[in-house]
C-alpha cells in the first residue's frame, strides 16, 4: 500500500491512498485504502491521513475518521491521536498498522507497530528525508 | 504563504527494508525521493494539496517495488484487484476505486470518480469502464505483476498446503 498526504499554501488538506491488497487475499476482498474514514480521510482544520496494515481492523476502527474525532472533539494533538489509534486501540488485534498523517499546522507524525515502514517526508524548507525502520536518509533539499 | 508539508508511506511491515536486497532497497528509495519530489514540486508552485498527493501517489504506483499500481499484490486466483482513494479536505469530496484491474494509476481514476460527483466509490468492470471513459490509460492486467509478486504468491501457495500460512513472511504476504 503506498500513500500521501498534504498540506497546501491555501491551507486545504488531501490524503491519498492506494493499493494492491495483499498476496493471496480472496478474490473480492476489499480492504481499508477505499473506504472513506477507515484508510484514507481528509478534514480542513484538522488533519488528514493515509493508511498501511490489515485493513479488516482498520474499517473496524475507523482508524483515519478516529484520529480526526480524536483531534477535533478531544483537543488531542496530531501525534498523540495517531499514536493511540495505532500503538493502543490495533494492538490488542495483533496486527500489522501504520500511517502517516498531516495536521492543519503543517504537522507530521507517521507512527507504525511493525518492524518498518517506508515513508518520507518534506520539512518546510525543502528538506527531504526517507525511512524505513529507524534509519532516515536525508537525500536532499528540493526547490 | 501558509506552511505546506507533505508526507508519504509505501507500506509497513518487515518487508520495509530486511527483506531487501541492497540494491532493492537503494531503488526503493530513489522511488520514495521521486514521488517527494513530484508533490514538492506541486505544492512549492503554489498548486493544490491534491494534486500533490495525486502527483505522490502516481510515482509509487508506477513503481516496481511497492504494492500499488505496477507491482501489485496477487490475489488467491492470481488476478490483481486494485483500489485507490482521495479526499480533499477543503469541503469532504472524495472518490475511490475497488476490485479494478485495468486502470494504470487508480489513484487517477479515484480523483476522477470524485470530480464527476455522482458517486463517491466504483467497484469492478464499473470503475474500469469509467476510468476508460474519463479518458485515462487502461493496461492489461499482466501490466501489474513482477517476478516478485508471482513468487510471493508461490510461496503463499506452498504455505497453505504445508498449513504454515502463518509463517509467510511480510514479503511473501505483502511483496
Amino acid at each position: 500500500t503506498v500513500g500521501a498526504v498534504a498540506l497546501d499554501s491555501a491551507g486545504t488538506l488531501a490524503a491519498a491512498t492506494s493499493t494492491g491488497g495483499y498476496t493471496n487475499k480472496p478474490a473480492g476482498r476489499i480492504g481499508d485504502s477505499p473506504i472513506i474514514g477507515a484508510g484514507t480521510y481528509a478534514r480542513n482544520g484538522v488533519c488528514a491521513v493515509s493508511g498501511t496494515g490489515k485493513g479488516e481492523y482498520f474499517i473496524r476502527h475507523a482508524v483515519a475518521h478516529e484520529i480526526a474525532s480524536r483531534m477535533a472533539y478531544l483537543g488531542e494533538s496530531l501525534e498523540d491521536a495517531a499514536s493511540k489509534v495505532i500503538h493502543q486501540d490495533l494492538k490488542p488485534h495483533d496486527i500489522g498498522a501504520g500511517l502517516v498523517a498531516v495536521g492543519a499546522d503543517g504537522a507530521i507524525t507517521a507512527p507504525y507497530n511493525t518492524d518498518g515502514m517506508f515513508r518520507g517526508w518534506v520539512l518546510p524548507g525543502g528538506r527531504m528525508f526517507v525511512a524505513s525502520h529507524a534509519e532516515v536518509f536525508d537525500l536532499a533539499t528540493l526547490p | 504563504m501558509n506552511p505546506t508539508a507533505l508526507a508519504i508511506h509505501g507500506g509497513c511491515g518487515v518487508m520495509a527494508r530486511l527483506d531487501l536486497a541492497e540494491d532493492e532497497w537503494i531503488a526503493a528509495r530513489a522511488d520514495l525521493g521521486r514521488s517527494l519530489e513530484a508533490g514538492w514540486a506541486v505544492l512549492t508552485a503554489g498548486g493544490s494539496a491534491l494534486d500533490a498527493v495525486e502527483a505522490a501517489v502516481v510515482v509509487m504506483e508506477d513503481s516496481p517495488h511497492f504494492n500499488a499500481g505496477h507491482g501489485a499484490a496477487l490475489n488467491t486466483d492470481g488476478e490483481h484487484e486494485l483500489d485507490a482513494a482521495i479526499m480533499n479536505g477543503a469541503d469532504l469530496a472524495a472518490g475511490s476505486v475497488t476490485l479494478a484491474r485495468r486502470i494504470r494509476n487508480p489513484i487517477r481514476a479515484a480523483r476522477a470518480v470524485m470530480e464527476a460527483q455522482e458517486a463517491v466509490m466504483l467497484g469492478g468492470p464499473a470503475a474500469d469502464a469509467f476510468a476508460a471513459g474519463a479518458g485515462l490509460d487502461i493496461v492489461e492486467p499482466s501490466y501489474f505483476t513482477t517476478e516478485r509478486r508471482v513468487a510471493a504468491l508461490s510461496a503463499m501457495k506452498r504455505h497453505q498446503a504445508a498449513g504454515t500460512a502463518a509463517k509467510a513472511s511480510e514479503a511473501e504476504k505483502h511483496g
